[in-house]
């Protein structure tokens, strides 16, 4: 899971 | 309706026209343009009744299997009112002589083989907008954690599938289950889309943008 960060962090981001 | 409404606007490619037509033009501008659509259908799959319940490693595993069919079902979605051509954006559209050029003839007539399938079918946007969202939950990852909880999501989005055949076709029973027989051939199109990528990637002479990239790499 540490390799995909981008995915990661845009379904983190809200909305 | 919810799905309706969170389907994304129509993106644009904007190739470059200081750059002479290539192939290598051609394939980064359509690698631009998955990176782009790829953050965008990241924020539609927020808009799935269901799918932010699902835990964000659940959520990483269904994108990472079912991008490229998102992806290619949009293209495809897009080519309908168009013959022998993909709608790979507003501003761009192939026809046979550019995806030679490009070196997509085999995949794009992969593609619109679908796009000769729905079109028969006369596919609606309702019909499109639940199709997409299943390849999404249905995207069969060997990484899922709590497989009953997307197992609920695949019934509640097949149910409306169901739900909207039945008032809208009743005449057609077996439509809901024409359209769910669609999807192997999305799925194997996926497929080749992903393997021809990821051998441009191997040659190096295409940039990549880090999503797409990483993406491929989660499929690799």
């Amino acid at each position: 899971k540490e390799k995909h960060k981008i995915l990661h962090q845009l379904l983190q981001n809200s909305t | 309706s919810l799905l309706l409404v969170a389907e994304p606007e129509g993106i644009f490619a904007m190739p470059d026209p200081t750059v002479p037509e290539s192939d290598i033009k051609a394939l980064t501008t359509l690698c631009d343009l998955a990176d782009r659509e790829l953050v965008v259908n990241i924020g539609w799959a927020k808009h799935i009744p269901g799918f932010p319940s699902l835990s964000l490693a659940d959520q990483m595993s269904l994108l990472q299997s079912g991008w490229m069919e998102i992806l290619i079902l949009r293209v495809v979605f897009r080519s309908l009112g168009l013959e022998d051509k993909l709608v790979y954006a507003e501003d761009y559209v192939m026809d046979e002589e550019q995806s030679k050029l490009a070196g997509l003839l085999d995949l794009n007539n992969a593609i619109l083989q679908l796009v000769k399938k729905y079109k028969t079918m006369g596919l609606e946007k309702e019909e499109f907008v639940v199709l997409k969202a299943i390849a999404l939950a249905n995207s069969d990852s060997m990484q899922i954690e709590d497989s009953e909880a997307v197992q609920r999501l695949q019934d509640v989005l097949h149910g409306a599938l169901q739900e909207y055949e039945a008032a809208h076709r009743p005449e057609d029973a077996r439509r809901a289950g024409k359209l769910i027989m669609t999807l192997p051939l999305l799925r194997q199109t996926a497929a080749r889309a992903v393997q021809h990528f990821c051998s441009i990637k191997q040659d190096g002479r295409v940039p990549m943008h880090k999503l797409f990239l990483e993406l491929l790499e989660a499929k690799a």
